[in-house]
């Protein structure tokens, strides 16, 4: 019910 | 070489006590421009930026490029022994690079030296979202008091620290959090004859659910600032912000918690 993606899978990476 | 002036209680410390239990490190870029601090909690599901351009910091020095690992706790417990009179000096120097130096001198001149080691973390630095990104992936954005912010922010951990959701219309924002034992919610109409305390703006209804424990922690941050602002998508990471300064920022990233 609650999965949590993280924070950096949301970001690119530089 | 660095030379960055401190001062108990300034933001940069501010920032660094709000993270002490949710990271390890600091990863702190300086440049002759200014500073920009990013830490990412240990369970990464969020991000604190604090972006510090040189004309706001008073006797800002720093003549190269440098990338540091700074270790949270060192810093925070030199800092809490130093006296708030104190003038509080963090240097990284040519002749001592992989360690940090903290100098503390009191009005009487009376000098304190911390020397500690900078952690040997791989610099992990991401794309945060500039304002066209801002505009194109986020629906909504509320401005309101930091102070107000807070408070919501404290009651909603206290009743769950796990589950929380914000909504926002163009009439109203609404927090809930599920706790164990019972619910709390907390509506804000959209005033119409006071728009510069509390703003709706929103091109669709969004809603997302997030964890309340790290709003928690970053909203005591953001008291350094008069108002907050929230930026919210149906499909990124929640950000809050408020501004430092003349032209700083503290900005954090909430992973949103996906359902079904």
């Amino acid at each position: 019910l609650r999965s949590q993606p993280t924070i950096k899978s949301f970001f690119k990476r530089v | 070489m660095l030379e960055l002036p401190l001062v108990k209680g300034d933001p940069f410390h501010h920032v660094m006590e709000a993270i002490l239990d949710l990271s390890d490190v600091a990863h702190v870029v300086c440049t002759t421009r200014g500073l920009n601090l990013l830490a990412v909690d240990t369970k990464h599901l969020a991000i604190v930026s604090l972006l510090f351009p040189a004309e706001d910091f008073k006797g800002y020095t720093c003549d190269e490029y440098i990338s540091i690992g700074i270790p949270i706790r060192d810093l925070v417990n030199a800092i809490r022994c130093g006296d708030d009179k104190d003038t509080i000096t963090l240097k990284v120097g040519e002749e001592n690079f992989g360690t940090i130096t903290l100098s503390f001198v009191s009005p009487e001149k009376n000098t304190v030296d911390y020397e500690f080691r900078l952690v040997d973390a791989k610099l992990e630095r991401f794309r945060l979202p500039d304002r066209h990104f801002l505009r194109s992936k986020y629906q909504g954005s509320v401005k309101m008091p930091s102070v107000e912010f807070r408070r919501i922010c404290k009651c909603l951990s206290n009743f769950g620290d796990e589950y929380g959701v914000i909504s926002v219309t163009d009439e109203d924002l609404t927090y809930f959090a599920k706790g164990t034992d019972g619910d709390v919610y907390v509506e804000y109409k959209q005033q119409e004859e006071d728009t510069t305390i509390f703003k709706i703006d929103v091109r669709e209804p969004v809603r997302l659910a997030f964890n309340p424990k790290y709003l928690n922690t970053f909203a005591k941050v953001f008291t350094l600032s008069g108002q907050v602002k929230l930026f919210l998508s149906k499909t990124h990471p929640l950000m809050v912000e408020c501004k430092i300064g003349q032209k700083g920022r503290i900005r954090c990233f909430v992973a949103p918690k996906v359902e079904p």
